[in-house]
């Protein structure tokens, strides 16, 4: 209690974003949850996609990692019941440098979240496209870490140096950090690679490959603009069905660890 | 002598490495070009995509950053006569943070190239998906900077950083640099949103949007695989063609400067 979850993958434009707000709203919305969606990326999609406005520094996680202001303080709620977020912008990316001055910097957001007043059920963490501090800080703040893989060449590429990094929290910091697993994303079935990597990856993780894939759809799109994601205000799309098949599949793994 | 491009924005997945090594492939391969691609980013994306395998630490650009090596031990050829490359691999991310404790932080790379033996017409620079050292690094050390955009509703959030950092090498470290141009990627007409994201786009950004637009296509990906860019190994599809314009269009403009 709470569930801590990190969605990562150091490459660029994966679908991390847009995985953390679609299933943080199934788990809200579905399964009438208490979900605190912390958004570690000093781009601050995951908090525009969850229908804030963009917040200045003195009300965005940075004021709480500095000790500037209370957490509590810096919770937001969301046009989603029972969805809270805490919303970056782009001074984290100064934060993240501050803190990496200071002994125990991996630490810094799992203290932060220790400090939560409110009870919630899950934590869904949403990280930058990088194996930076911020990226070591919501590993090591996590009980799971959910991996999206675009079925793209470079993509197994980066997974050594995730696990690495992993393996080192783990060996040096004694993290409890588990990879609950990987999924693909922005799947193509037309595409003769899709099948490749799908096989490749099937053949290299067995069971830590989830049987839920993410299709390629526009629909996320207009998530991002409305500020509501796909699976509040299109349910019955291809793509929602998926992510909240995603979230069962997630609820299934959690429940028989 | 010789012109210095970096391809930068930090939003993941837009197209940055695929940019470099088809336009540098393109300039070296029908225009006879001699030019240097310079992978910043610690994924090394840009060297395994123009046919090398992984380097080590030692012979990787690090080891010219830390100044280990001399940057003409570092220089690599490639399969394409007169393209060259800086290749990296990910204990960049760890030079990139020694690079930061260091005065003149952001002119490490700019004196590299002066330091250069080789006469090359151009250099073009691939950047990581953030506005951290590496990529103040590349863009100081640049004349030029080209800006993909994926016609999404993020893309348009994150020019505004990308312009206040170029502002403030201008104004605090005289800076040389000017923005090239921006242009469209990844590019589906099928899609809505890709005609409302190119109105807002011409609306704001006039005479600095290119004409050229690289069409979405799978082909890109097979380059990747094969470690040899579109444009060498298919160059009669539609993304060869429209790198070939792409490549001539900022020609064109440099050649108006
Ligand atoms: N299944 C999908 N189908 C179609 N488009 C998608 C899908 N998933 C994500 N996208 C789109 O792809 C782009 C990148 O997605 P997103 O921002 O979620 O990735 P990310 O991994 O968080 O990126 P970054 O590395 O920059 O943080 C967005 O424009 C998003 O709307
Ligand atoms: N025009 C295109 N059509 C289809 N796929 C593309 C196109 N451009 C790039 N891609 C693919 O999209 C993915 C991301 O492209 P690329 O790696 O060039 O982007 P990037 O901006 O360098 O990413 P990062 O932010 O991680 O450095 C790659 O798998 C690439 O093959
Ligand atoms: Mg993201
Ligand atoms: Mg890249």
């Amino acid at each position: 209690h709470p569930l801590r979850i990190s969605v990562a993958n150091q490459k660029g434009g994966v679908g991390k974003t847009s995985t953390v707000v679609n299933v943080a709203a199934v788990l809200a919305h579905k399964f009438k949850m208490d979900v605190l969606v912390v958004d570690l990326d000093p781009q601050g999609h995951a908090s525009l996609a969850l229908g804030l406005e963009r917040v200045s520094t003195e009300f965005s996680i940075s004021a709480a990692l500095t000790s500037y202001k209370p957490v509590k303080e810096i919770i937001r709620e969301t046009p989603i019941d029972k969805l809270h977020v805490l919303p970056s912008n782009e001074d984290l990316a100064a934060t993240e440098e501050y803190i990496s001055r200071q002994p125990g910097r991996e630490a810094v957001v799992s203290k932060l979240i220790e400090s939560l007043p409110m009870r919630y059920d899950f934590i869904i963490i949403d990280t930058p496209p990088n194996l930076g501090v911020l990226t070591f800080n919501a590993l090591y703040a996590s009980k799971f870490v959910l991996v999206p893989i675009q079925p793209r060449y470079f993509s197994i590429d980066g997974l050594r140096r995730l696990y690495h990094v992993i393996e080192l929290l783990h060996s040096r910091l004694r993290a409890e950090l588990e990879v609950l697993g990987h999924f693909l994303t922005m799947v193509d079935n037309r595409y003769k690679i899709t099948h490749e990597i799908r096989q490749d990856l099937r053949h290299r993780l067995g069971e830590s490959l989830l049987r839920t894939e993410i299709p390629s759809s526009v629909r996320l799109e207009e998530g991002h603009f409305l500020g509501r994601p796909c699976v509040i205000y299109n349910p019955d799309s291809p793509v929602s069905k998926a992510y909240e098949a995603l979230t069962v599949e997630i609820l299934e793994r959690i429940g028989s660890h």
